[in-house]
């Protein structure tokens, strides 16, 4: 999975970070500090599509066969996250009450073509 | 290459300003921490919990998996069921209500608020409880320590639990207190009223206003998690 920099033009993820200081929620969120937003962006050229890490998938599969018999002209690919990971945060409700949970799927860890 | 020139070749919007790019993406990453969290909007925090006390819930709660930056060590080979079932711990100190607490009896109270639409299923429940070390030097190092729930309308007090707990030196003591949870969550009510009581010779341990130190506050701890009430209905139909 590529990470996006200013020669990168295809499918990468793209590093962004929120310190939760700089928008005034340091107030009720006691960790993390800050959270990494990740996301995806760039180009799919159809080489790239089905690529990499959801080969396995129906889609991938239904893909395949597409491009097998040569009807893609009508298919575009995305680039979208293919990785996550989940989150652990602690902060405090409306109610004063300290909450810790795991979200899932809270941080894009790779991306890739559909 | 056309595309690629608009800046964002995946959903052909056209490039935004730096600034307003930023800007969009703080409002996104707002509303998706809020929308995962279950919550409208970010809470007003009006009233703070004591540094001292937060620091040292946070250190009994705080499991060695997670990272500094809050993400977790994730084992592929382990199911992960804390992430798959929304389950979440939840902290809520004690506040102490002096009308009620006397004598060698200290009455906590505890507030909570479902989410409208959702229930909570208690995994596990402890309360914790500092108990101060007694006076005597010669002292035979145990009391007993009681967890009631208060009377009312008429009925006498409901015991807990009891347990004999080393006085010899100071320390924290937990409680487990998910049955009474669960129970008090599902008669929807708002506020937890415990009463504790754990005395040597007259001397209340349990008490942490006595001993002045915001550190030993009370907190009840709990793994929860939620159930849609509509699953709840057709389980009881069944």
């Amino acid at each position: 999975s590529l990470r996006c920099g200013d020669d990168v033009s295809v499918c990468c993820k793209k590093d962004f970070y929120i310190k939760f200081r700089d928008i005034q929620w340091q107030d009720w969120i006691i960790a993390p500090e800050g959270y990494h937003m990740n996301y995806c962006m760039g180009q799919c050229p159809q080489h790239l599509s089905g690529s990499p890490g959801i080969a396995s998938s129906f889609h991938a599969t239904v893909f395949s066969q597409l491009k097998a018999n040569g009807i893609h002209t009508a298919v575009s690919s995305c680039c979208v996250p293919i990785q996550r990971r989940p989150l652990s945060m602690v902060y405090f409700n409306s109610q004063h009450t300290i909450v810790k949970t795991d979200v899932p799927d809270m941080i894009v860890e790779s991306c890739g073509c559909t | 290459t056309s595309a690629a020139a608009t800046g964002c070749p995946t959903c052909g919007m056209p490039a935004m300003e730096k600034g307003t790019e930023e800007r969009y993406l703080v409002e996104i990453a707002k509303q998706q921490i809020l929308s995962k969290l279950h919550l409208r909007e970010r809470p007003n925090i009006t009233q703070t919990v004591p540094r001292a006390a937060l620091m040292t819930a946070l250190r009994k709660l705080h499991a060695g998996r997670v990272r500094q930056d809050g993400t977790l060590e994730l084992d592929n080979n382990v199911p992960n069921s804390r992430t798959s079932n929304q389950a979440y711990e939840i902290v809520s100190f004690a506040d102490v209500d002096e009308r009620v607490s006397a004598g060698t009896d200290t009455s906590l109270s505890f507030q909570f608020l479902q989410e409208k639409g959702h229930s909570v299923q208690v995994l596990q429940s402890s309360l914790w409880l500092y108990v101060r070390p007694a006076d005597a030097p010669h002292h035979r190092g145990r009391v007993n320590a009681e967890i009631s729930l208060p009377a009312s309308s008429g009925a006498n007090r409901t015991l807990l639990l009891q347990r004999s707990v080393d006085v010899s030196r100071g320390g924290w003591h937990t409680f487990p207190v998910t049955g009474a949870l669960q129970a008090f969550l599902d008669g929807g009510q708002r506020r937890l009223r415990l009463e504790v009581h754990c005395e040597d010779g007259g001397r209340n341990l349990c008490s942490h206003e006595a001993s002045g130190d915001s550190s030993h506050q009370p907190f009840l701890v709990a793994q929860v998690q939620l159930r849609e009430d509509a699953n709840k209905h057709a389980l009881s139909k069944r």
